[in-house]
């Protein structure tokens, strides 16, 4: 479904900055 | 963490509900945290996704009949599209102060908002593939309705022509839908109720054709044989019932359980 695709690309977007943002702040702990 | 309750939507969704709630103790314990890196181009990754899924979301409004869907879908749509517009916000900010604390918290609020929204979103788009099932089995309750009134072998054979089909169809989908939940006990109750459908129709086809033979003998034993058939047909639909219920929960706690 178009639906499922589409959401699963929001995720892995999101994925992708969530992880960049969490990166900086691994670093300090 | 959430708990997702088919599969599909667990796959899609917890990997990036895990690193939204490390991304909050991470923001929790690094309070004055480091420098942000420069986060324009996710941010913007994150956008065109959304204007696709906003895209698709409202091509699957517009060609659905199913009314709820129509109703619940725009507001999953807008929950997402606000987010997204947080997550710009945050990253404007955070350009021109990389420390800054509000522009964090956006991002975590943004980055929770894409979770939340995309979550409801599929949310909303399962319970209408729910609602399609629910119909294939309410199809084959509306035929079991009629068993009552069938005397004739030409009539039990058109029963059986229209039922048989309907049967096929909303077994096979009870049977993929229980195996895409992830909560055990409905996927078994699923399975079980699945099982005895199957076992009763063959059984319900014969005390039909008992009734009727007996009928058409002279009528002695008719009312302990459609007395049978009725309780064949009655334990069919309540069975198909209980396939509905546990079709149309969502939650763990609806069911009264953990």
């Amino acid at each position: 479904e178009m639906i499922l695709s589409a959401a699963r690309s929001i995720i892995t977007a999101t994925s992708a900055l969530v992880r960049a943002a969490s990166a900086a702040q691994r670093e300090l702990i | 963490m959430p708990v997702f309750h088919t599969k599909i939507i667990e796959s899609i969704l917890e990997p990036v509900a895990q690193q939204v709630s490390r991304l909050v103790i991470l923001h929790e314990e690094a309070e004055d945290g480091n420098a942000m890196p420069e986060l324009a181009r996710p941010v913007q990754a994150v956008a065109l996704a959304v204007n696709n899924l906003v895209k698709v979301g409202h091509e699957t409004i517009e060609s659905s009949d199913d009314a709820t869907l129509r109703n619940d879908m725009p507001p999953a749509l807008r929950r997402v599209e606000t987010a997204s517009s947080q997550l710009q916000q945050a990253s404007d900010m955070l350009r021109a102060d990389p420390y800054s604390g509000p522009a964090r918290k956006k991002l975590i609020e943004g980055s929770r908002g894409i979770l939340q929204g995309t979550s409801a979103l599929l949310l909303c788009f399962d319970e209408s593939e729910v609602r399609k099932i629910v119909k294939e089995c309410k199809k084959v309750l509306d035929y079991l309705g009629v068993a009552e009134v069938i005397d004739t072998m030409e009539d039990l054979v058109q029963f059986l022509r229209d039922i048989s089909p309907a049967l096929s169809r909303a077994a096979r989908e009870v049977a993929a839908r229980a195996s895409e939940l992830t909560h055990v006990p409905h996927a078994d109750t699923l399975a079980r109720c699945l099982d005895s459908v199957k076992q009763l129709a063959p059984v319900l086809i014969c005390a039909m054709k008992m009734y009727i033979h007996t009928l058409q003998e002279g009528g002695k034993g008719v009312e302990d044989a459609a007395e049978n058939r009725n309780y064949l047909a009655q334990r069919m639909a309540d069975e198909i019932h209980e396939i509905i219920r546990v079709l149309q929960l969502t939650s763990y706690i609806e069911d009264g359980g953990e």
